[in-house]
């Protein structure tokens, strides 16, 4: 799991059976208190919260009935969300009778909140979930502790669990995932945890990152891949989001896997790229696309599966 | 790329957790995703105080106890000049 902290929003992404939502009381009393931001405090005349933005979205649990509280069904979670936020939709993207669908959860954009010009953003969203990861390159994020202790104490600062996620990152180059041909400050974050599964937070050019999170126990093994960097800006116009997705995809080599992508600008040439990707993922079939016009957003979901 | 240095520049890290945590029980794949935008932007954050502070300036020990109720435990932070990056347990 992750959690990224900006000036004025925050990401948190969290696997298991966590209960992500519970924390909404305590996370906005908490900004009231110590910032004294207006926006923590409920709308008198609504009774609830109206920041300029609120995204909440999963892929189907693989065991709902394991999750906790209103985890274990989509419309209690709406339902929880609602009584926090004004002006919010749900969706459920991807087919209704599949166990592979996505759920998404928007609240309409605080317009009022904008108080100054904004310099171009290039605000974008890549996610990959992946299932039925190859089971010899599901090894690779599987470390015995032990064997790398002489190593851990001649680095006296770290511990094993994040030696481990390092060399995991290095053995399958998932520190190159993007060309960084702007030369971009690369800063770096990984665990391997016990018995197995691992987790990394890569950060570019100091406001961009990328996250994984992998569980690769045979018979639910899983993959995902989050980014926020902009591709097209970091390689100097030398790389696009499909050769990104490739590049993940190669490290996993799923059974089945979904993309999301979500843009402020449908116009964007990434965008352009990503809809026409079908015949661009070697192996895979391209089972659904789906595109949303979510206010300022365009989102495009697709679902693909090994060709057989 | 990465370099080893990379090993010995967190923010802070909890060396105990670290040492300990089992994640047998984390048996399930998909992750909940919440993002939450206050502001549009850094530059919208007002100075309700006189000075401006952001969601930055909460301490990590603040960010323990919210995410207790997520039941997730942070593991390790790296912090760039924009952006702290919190690795959580589970």
């Amino acid at each position: 799991s992750s959690l990224f902290v900006y000036d004025h929003k925050i990401t948190l992404k969290t696997c298991g059976t966590t209960t992500t939502l519970l924390c909404l009381q305590l996370l906005f009393d908490t900004i009231n208190t110590e910032l004294g931001w207006d926006v923590c405090k409920r709308i008198e005349s609504t009774g609830k919260y109206f920041p300029y933005k609120v995204f909440y979205s999963r892929r189907c649990f693989m065991f709902p009935l394991k999750q906790r509280s209103i985890h274990k069904n989509w419309s209690n979670e709406v339902d929880y969300l609602n009584t926090f936020f004004s002006c919010g939709r749900s969706y459920l993207v991807g087919r209704n009778d599949e166990s592979n669908h996505w759920n998404l959860y928007v609240t309409e954009t605080n317009k009022s909140m904008v108080q100054k010009a904004k310099s171009e953003d290039p605000d974008e969203t890549l996610e990959i979930l992946m299932t039925g990861l190859d089971h010899e390159r599901a090894k690779q994020f599987i470390r015995k502790r032990g064997l790398c202790e002489q190593q851990t104490a001649e680095k006296s600062e770290e511990d094993e669990g994040h030696m481990l996620g390092f060399n995991i990152t290095k053995s399958t180059k998932l520190d190159l995932v993007y060309e960084n041909n702007i030369k971009a400050a690369f800063h770096h974050d990984a665990f391997a945890f016990t018995p197995c599964g691992y987790s990394a937070n890569m950060m570019l050019d100091e406001e961009y990152y990328y996250t994984l999170h992998v569980t690769p126990e045979k018979g639910w093994s899983y993959a995902s891949f989050e980014s926020n960097v902009p591709v097209a800006k970091i390689s100097q116009g030398k790389q696009d989001n499909v050769q990104v997705l490739n590049h993940v995809l190669q490290v996993f080599q799923p059974n089945d896997f979904c993309v999301t992508f979500f843009t402020k600008d449908d116009l964007k040439e990434s965008y352009s790229r990503y809809m026409q990707i079908g015949e661009q993922v070697p192996g895979y079939s391209r089972r659904d696309r789906i595109i949303y016009d979510l206010e300022d957003y365009q989102l495009l979901y697709m679902r693909f599966e090994r060709s057989l | 790329t990465v370099t080893e240095k990379e090993l010995t520049n967190h923010t802070y890290i909890d060396h105990e957790l670290s040492a300990n945590l089992d994640s047998a029980e984390a048996f399930e794949g998909p992750e909940k995703l919440l993002e939450i935008w206050f502001y549009a932007d850094a530059q919208d954050i007002p100075e309700p105080r006189g000075t401006k502070k952001t969601l930055r300036d909460i301490e990590v020990a603040k960010w323990v106890e919210i995410l207790k109720l997520v039941k997730c435990e942070v593991l390790s932070v790296r912090s760039t000049a924009v952006m702290d990056a919190f690795l959580l347990s589970e």
